[in-house]
């Protein structure tokens, strides 16, 4: 610091030195150094030790040498900077279409699996993690939309061997005798899928996404039915957005549109885009003991301006066995409330909808209405608290058409006991 | 365990803001 204060120093011209006399044999190396260090040595001392080299020589090398590491050094922060341009979250999507029209009650995307890309229809999930397709050879396929994807016909198809860490990451890998990963997954309706486990290219409009662990499915069994496959979106290791989230800043969302045939795609949307600014926002809830689920708070319900007393925040506590929670799910169609949430639900808006003229049950609906005949009708208002968040549904959200005759039902439903 | 069923977010933009932990719901987004 003091030497910094002065306006001078002293400065010792000196010419170009020689290189030194290297040490040749390994003792005379080893031996002005302790056990903890290592001799450092200048590359010319190194290479040009004894070589009838001129100093002025050695040091047009030096230069020369300086420039091409110039040179590389520059060039490999013009290369990082690029790939960090090609790399960065960049945003993505896809369609979004109601499987009604394809007798499905839940929703799909189209995406393209492998290379060349084959667009197929794929159930949105997020209540399951495992993304996968059914593939041919079919041992038990159920009937698609889409022809069925043959692995044989994507250069990006690669098949996971059962030593990969990916193959260990499933809940129950299995293993042919080919030492190829095998991979099950069982649905909460008795679906199934098994097949091969692999990773594939997945192309979202212009958008590829590389190496997501896919399950090739060549026995597919179940309720399943048009869309080729499913797109996990679940919370746990496997799906998509753990996969991929890193190319997207872990954000994603999806609209989910009309179940008529006739409305106009939404669209899934990955990246900060996919963040409206004009939602309200409720804490995601963690089950230690369950990673797939994302569950949220719900703390009431209100029916035509008024909280249901009978629907507290104890009934839908995530409690520290893992048991209960309330959990939102893209793949279920009807929400299911506890039984005691549900009745109290239920008979407020029985109460609020006194004028409706009544009509028989349906399936698990125990609260329908005849409005054949009417354009318009006044129903109370339902809205879901959540922490931080009130969401009023539109009223198409909670009456819905079960036939063509005018009957609507009251759109929730109990969980069952047992 | 209760569950919130795709019939009553339709017409909802819903967003998984993973890197913040939370849920948010946006009306009239599709």
């Amino acid at each position: 610091a003091s030497a910094a204060a002065l306006p001078f120093q002293t400065f010792s011209p000196t010419s170009l030195p020689r290189p030194l006399a290297f040490p040749e044999s390994e003792e005379a190396l080893q031996e002005d150094y302790s056990p903890a260090s290592l001799g450092l040595f200048h590359v010319d001392d190194v290479y040009y030790s004894g070589a009838d080299a001129s100093p002025e020589l050695l040091f047009q090398f030096r230069l020369r040498r300086d420039a091409i590491r110039v040179r590389d050094l520059s060039a490999a922060v013009v290369e990082a900077a690029a790939r960090n341009v090609s790399g960065r979250a960049r945003d993505f999507s896809s369609s979004v279409t109601s499987g009604l029209s394809q007798g499905s009650g839940e929703y799909f995307t189209r995406i393209g699996i492998g290379t060349p890309p084959r667009y197929v229809y794929m159930v949105l999930d997020t209540g399951s993690d495992v993304v996968w397709i059914q593939c041919s050879p079919c041992t038990k396929c159920y009937s698609q939309t889409d022809p069925v994807f043959d692995p044989r016909a994507s250069t990006s198809f690669l098949g996971v061997s059962c030593a990969s860490p990916l193959c260990r990451r499933l809940d129950s890998p299995g293993c042919n005798n080919r030492q190829k990963c095998l991979y099950q997954v069982s649905y909460g309706d008795g679906s199934f899928t098994v097949g091969e486990f692999s990773t594939e290219t997945l192309t979202f409009r212009r958008t590829r996404v590389d190496n997501i662990a896919l399950g090739c499915g060549h026995d597919n069994e179940g309720l399943f039915v048009g869309a080729a496959g499913l797109l996990g979106l679940g919370r746990g290791k496997l799906s998509f957005p753990t996969q991929a989230g890193p190319r997207f800043g872990r954000k994603f969302s999806y609209c989910l549109v009309d179940r008529s045939a006739t409305a106009m795609p939404s669209s899934v949307m990955f990246g900060d885009s996919a963040v409206s600014r004009n939602s309200v926002f409720t804490p995601l809830l963690t089950n230690p003991k369950l990673d797939t689920f994302y569950y949220i708070g719900l703390t009431g319900i209100s029916v035509g301006g008024s909280r249901v007393p009978g629907v507290t925040p104890s009934l839908f506590k995530l409690d520290s066995s893992g048991a209960g929670g309330v959990i939102i799910d893209s793949g279920t169609s009807v929400t299911r409330l506890t039984r005691p949430a549900y009745v109290a639900l239920r008979d407020a808006f029985r109460i609020g909808a006194y004028h409706l003229n009544r009509a028989p049950d349906f399936s698990l609906f125990d609260t329908c209405y005849d409005l054949s005949g009417k354009t318009e009708v006044k129903v109370p208002t339902v809205v879901l608290h959540f922490e931080g968040a009130d969401v009023s549904l539109p009223a198409s959200n909670y009456l819905i058409p079960v036939d063509t005759s005018g009957r609507f039902c009251f759109a929730f439903a109990g969980t069952m006991s047992g | 365990l209760s569950i919130i069923g795709n019939i009553q977010q339709q017409g909802f933009r819903v967003s998984f803001d993973l890197a913040s932990n939370r849920v948010g719901f946006a009306p009239r987004g599709c």
